[in-house]
């Protein structure tokens, strides 16, 4: 099965069209293997990514040299995934 | 297992396995009203069932309702499994259902991705597309939503086969999309179809991959605010809605767009809430508010259907 130790969920919020475009420019970053849950709309809503943990350091300091504002929405993503499976087995126990 | 319906925990989320056992008992429970009907496989092999509502007649107008093309988006088949529960359960009692029910058939494909949704609960829970090999590539799968003949290949699709959004080699290249291609033709006769994904809100109508303005645009819109007032009436979700291009970005390929230029002028797809947060892992406990207030705007747009057939 595969894991996803470390993978994070970023909230990003771009502030004016420069910074979408900037975070747009994100998607073509194929070598940090963003996952966008929430793709890139109108600047007035969020962009939801998953970033795998070899790509958060760059990701980050992408985000931050651009003055991105971003929270994390998912801080290790396998730990929510080993709760949502041990709420699954739990519950059909 | 639970033994029937009623006993089926629709708090939670559900294997593949445990979803077609539901069908089959919603189908023994209600042998007069509920068929299931196997419009194809998927490359796997899995059957593309389809729940069939219907209370008599031949090839009444009717209404498609599907969920889980994407596969990782968990709460839409968890909340397609409550709809058809609810069908069943309303019609007799909800004037309204039962109007539609007495006039309409009702065709709801829980899992129209059974491949990816397997996938999703065995090897990689974030999994959306399809589950074909691509020749050429190591990137397994196509995304349903860009593999229509709408545009198809156009911008808002990708050409990789490693991306999320890969429009696959030919429209309808997918047996889970051909399939369904398949019956809206064979049928001829669907006056609604309402293609359901998660998360981000919103309420949308052709055209995703132009910007050409359908020309039941004013209608289609004064539907999606009527359907989503009522959602929000129930939790306060709040929703936007459009069109695809204007609301979100250019999506080519897109189900609603292939569906529309077929003539099915209420062409809608959902996207669910993200109310509760952690967007593709919904917790489990928000399945059951987020079916309730689906359905609350599903009614008004198959309610709406049904006063207006065409």
């Amino acid at each position: 099965k595969e894991t996803f130790d470390g993978h994070q969920v970023l909230r990003i919020a771009p502030r004016d069209e420069a910074q979408l475009a900037l975070v747009k420019d994100m998607e073509d970053m194929m070598e940090f293997e963003l996952d966008f849950w929430k793709g890139v709309t109108e600047v007035a809503t969020h962009v939801d990514v998953r970033v795998p943990f070899h790509s958060l350091q760059s990701t980050k300091t992408y985000l931050e040299s651009q003055d991105i504002k971003y929270s994390i929405m998912i801080e290790d993503l396998q730990v929510m995934l080993d709760e949502e499976q041990e709420e699954m087995d739990s519950a059909a126990r | 297992e639970p033994r029937n319906t009623d006993s089926f925990d629709f708090s939670r989320y559900h294997t593949l396995n445990e979803i077609y056992s539901f069908q089959d008992m919603l189908v023994a429970e209600n042998p007069k009203m509920v068929s299931k009907i196997v419009i194809g496989r998927s490359y796997e092999g899995r059957p593309l069932n389809v729940l069939k509502f219907s209370t008599g007649g031949t090839n009444r107008p009717a209404i498609w309702i599907d969920t889980g093309i994407h596969s990782r988006e968990w709460v839409t088949q968890a909340s397609g499994t409550w709809f058809a529960k609810k069908i069943v359960t309303d019609y007799g009692s909800d004037p309204a259902l039962t109007a539609i029910l007495d006039t309409m058939d009702i065709f709801l494909e829980i899992v129209t991705n059974p491949d990816g949704y397997y996938y999703t609960h065995n090897t990689n829970r974030m999994w959306r597309k399809t589950r074909k090999p691509n020749s050429g590539s190591s990137c397994v799968g196509v995304d349903p939503n860009r593999n229509w003949d709408a545009g198809f290949g156009g911008a808002g699709a990708s050409s990789n086969p490693c991306s999320e959004t890969y429009h696959g080699p030919s429209a309808h290249s997918e047996s889970e999309v051909k399939s369904i291609v398949d019956f809206v033709k064979s049928h001829g006769n669907l006056k609604a179809f309402l293609s359901i994904h998660s998360y981000s809100q919103m309420l949308l109508y052709p055209y995703g991959y132009t910007r050409t303005v359908a020309k039941d645009q004013a209608e289609l819109h004064a539907v999606a605010e009527k359907a989503i007032t009522d959602l929000a009436s129930l939790y306060g979700t709040r929703y936007r809605y459009g069109s695809i291009i204007t609301t979100i970005y250019q999506a080519s390929g897109g189900t609603i767009d292939w569906t529309y230029n077929q003539g099915i002028k209420y062409s809608y797809t959902f996207e669910l809430r993200d109310t509760g947060r952690y967007g593709f892992i919904l917790p489990a406990n928000q399945i059951i508010p987020t079916a309730k207030e689906t359905w609350l705007a599903l009614m008004v747009i198959m309610d709406h259907t049904y006063k207006n057939l065409y």
